[in-house]
């Protein structure tokens, strides 16, 4: 089933999501 | 005493026992102190003491509503000036500010005295 | 407790051999058991990336710009589990009125967890749903769970 979904990965369990310094910006001059 | 508030800031930040120094990992998150201010003008100063080479820091002035699980400068409600490359923040749009030399990064680290100035109208 | 940790324990090994992802009448994909469940049995954990509630609209939103169906479970008011890009089975669980499911948040070695429990026996062949309580909003989603209790509405 996960081929339907192009780069989706199967995960055994649960993983923390590592923010970048950018991630909350809209915009950066 | 002006100090960092206990109970308002993201419960992931570490505060020191005296409540003068925080530090934080993974994302960005937010402390504000304990006193705000209204009217007029007022000034703070705070010292980096510590600072890794691949962390950031974004510090300001923030009212009451900002979002404490982001960074100071996310929304509407907080305004910030960020250690890499010192770029400026107010609802996560970032613009120049300071060039401050630092080689290979910009902005401020370790070691630096950051200085914070705010002019609010007088009441009527 | 250490009754919840012990059964978790198992659980990965259980899902992974007990449940298979079918085409649903309910819409697209759905989960279905291969082995009958007993009431409050553990299923399946909803397994995914942890992200911050604060997140959530932004990736929602580019999810919906890239024509990517949105997969989240919120854990608490300030994490919720993405499973779009990364997750396992759980995924495919569709929603319905009248549930088979329910998913409880446990707290096992100091994590947070979305596990799934069956609320009632369920037969082989079954497939599993639970109400995912979206909260009301203007623009409403259409539930297509045809169930005799069917609120008509997602949200």
């Amino acid at each position: 089933w996960s081929a339907f979904a192009p780069d989706f990965k199967e995960l055994d369990e649960n993983v923390e999501y590592e923010e970048r310094e950018s991630e909350y910006d809209l915009e950066d001059e | 005493k002006c100090s960092l508030a206990l109970h308002d800031r993201a419960p992931q930040l570490k505060l020191s026992d005296d409540r003068t120094c925080v530090t934080g990992e993974k994302g960005y998150s937010m402390v504000r102190a304990t006193h705000g201010v209204s009217h007029g003008s007022w000034y703070f100063e705070v010292t980096i003491k510590e600072k890794p080479s691949n962390s950031a820091l974004r510090i300001g002035w923030a009212q009451k509503l900002a979002n404490l699980q982001a960074p100071c400068g996310y929304d509407k409600f907080s305004y910030s000036w960020r250690s890499r490359k010192g770029t400026r923040f107010h609802d996560s749009i970032g613009k120049s500010y300071s060039r401050l030399v630092e080689p290979g990064t910009g902005g401020f680290t370790q070691g630096d005295v950051l200085g914070f100035y705010i002019n609010l109208p007088l009441l009527d | 407790d250490t009754c919840s940790s012990t059964k978790y324990r198992h659980l990965k090994d259980f899902s992974k051999s007990a449940l298979v992802v079918k085409r649903s009448p309910i819409h697209g994909r759905g989960l279905y058991t291969l082995v009958d469940l007993n009431q409050s049995q553990m299923i399946i954990e909803y397994s995914g990336e942890i992200i911050r509630n604060e997140l959530c609209d932004r990736r929602e939103k580019f999810y919906e710009s890239k024509g990517i169906g949105c997969y989240m479970f919120r854990i608490d008011e300030f994490e919720v589990i993405d499973a779009t890009t990364k997750g396992n089975q759980a995924r495919f669980i569709n929603h319905s009125c009248e549930p088979n499911c329910i998913s409880r948040v446990l707290v096992i070695g100091g994590h947070k967890h979305i596990v799934i429990f069956a609320q009632r026996a369920i037969s082989r062949g079954e497939e599993l749903t639970y109400d995912y309580k979206f909260p009301k909003e203007d623009v409403k989603i259409k539930c297509l769970c045809k169930s005799s209790k069917c609120r008509r509405y997602l949200n």
